[in-house]
């Protein structure tokens, strides 16, 4: 099953 | 004192329109250094990055650093009503809770002034390191946008898949398969109209269709566009504004669970 991964879980908060 | 004067007024249209359908309410951050937006979708699965740097300003004042809130939807609306040859000129007082667009025409015979209300937007910026990317395609962006096109009309994902062959679009959704693959072709005579690729290991990653396509609402700012990928990292879908910066996409991949 292909999941859609989100930006925060690549990239930290600033 | 903010006071910034853009001669291609059309840019910023064109950036709105690129923008606008993907995120709702956006900081502008102005400093020295240049105009830029950092903001993600709703759903936090896409990210746009803008860069408009200073020198590209005719005039740039910005007196200290300033971050306005605005609704996308209505900054579009009022960039509408510029003309595709009028200059366009952002302007905020210090504490002021608005910004005043003004839009010139060529012969500066019609000057309007629209002012919009500002908004308190409490949006988090992600740190995105400059990374060395598996392979970075460039192809002319119409071609890009008919692709995704096509394709999300096949299936709702793509596969993009680079090899030394070339980059591969493929899709596969309930009345069957659709795929796409471009060589390089360096040997057109216009370079605006060449695919080059540069790979350093194969890459495969998976997209949604439904973000690409709200990216490619930005082929009118650049002829040619640049995708740039690494295994499990998020694509970048970057378009070059002439001698002023770029607007990059960020999308996260969808992962075999």
């Amino acid at each position: 099953k292909l999941q859609q991964k989100k930006m925060t879980g690549f990239f930290d908060k600033r | 004192m903010l006071e910034l004067r853009l001669v291609q007024g059309s840019l910023l249209k064109k950036v709105l329109e690129a923008i606008k359908d993907l995120v709702n309410d956006a900081n502008f951050d102005c400093s020295a250094t240049g105009f830029s937006l950092q903001a993600m979708d709703s759903s936090h699965v896409a990210l746009v990055a803008l860069l408009l740097r200073s020198e590209g300003f005719e005039h740039y004042r910005c007196d200290r650093n300033l971050s306005m809130g605005m609704n996308l939807g209505n900054m579009a609306k009022m960039l509408k009503c510029a003309g595709n040859d009028d200059i366009i000129t952002l302007k905020a007082d210090d504490g002021s809770d608005t910004v005043t667009f003004m839009f010139e025409s060529p012969t500066q015979d019609k000057i309007s002034d629209f002012e919009m209300k500002l908004m308190d937007i409490d949006s988090e910026h992600l740190g995105i390191p400059e990374a060395e990317y598996h392979a970075i395609v460039r192809m002319p962006s119409s071609e890009f946008g008919r692709i995704c096109k096509d394709l999300s009309s096949i299936g709702d994902t793509v596969v993009i898949s680079v090899t030394k062959e070339g980059v591969k679009f493929s899709t596969r959704g309930d009345i069957g398969t659709a795929n796409i693959v471009c060589r390089q072709n360096n040997t057109v005579d216009k370079p605006e109209e060449a695919t080059i690729i540069e790979m350093t290991e194969p890459v495969s990653l998976t997209f949604a269709l439904r973000y690409m396509n709200s990216f490619t609402k930005a082929t009118p700012l650049s002829s040619i566009v640049t995708l740039s990928l690494s295994s499990d990292l998020p694509v970048v879908v970057e378009y070059k504004i002439a001698e002023m910066g770029y607007i990059r996409f960020y999308l996260a991949p969808k992962i075999e669970e």
